[in-house]
């Protein structure tokens, strides 16, 4: 548990404004309004999924702040060649979900 | 919140 979070603070500061511009609704953001977002990465189809699965760590089919900060961060990494972990390393979950 | 009625909770797929 005392595992840094894999998302930087200034990665977390950027995506949180990225969630804002969204309207998210009670904290939340559906799959319609991040769908566009992660559409505009230009990756694949099945690797957005994948990262979506990754980071909708509750499978509610919403992604709160900290899971939007996970996607985006997750869709960075892959941009960079990065491969996407098959399992949820410890350090992906985000403090306030361990 | 309301599930989506798909069954499915990835837009992805």
């Amino acid at each position: 548990t005392n595992i840094p979070w894999d998302v930087t603070l200034s990665e977390k500061s950027k995506y949180d404004k990225v969630f804002d511009s969204l309207q998210p609704v009670n904290n939340m953001l559906s799959g319609d309004k991040v769908k566009p977002v992660l559409m505009n990465s230009q990756l694949p189809v099945d690797i957005l999924g994948r990262i979506w699965d990754m980071s909708d760590i509750d499978k509610d089919g919403y992604l709160d702040r900290d899971e939007f900060a996970v996607a985006m961060h997750l869709v960075y990494q892959a941009r960079e060649g990065q491969d996407i972990p098959s399992i949820m390393r410890p350090g992906l979950v985000p403090p306030s979900k361990r | 919140q309301v599930p989506p009625p798909s069954g499915s909770t990835n837009p992805f797929l």
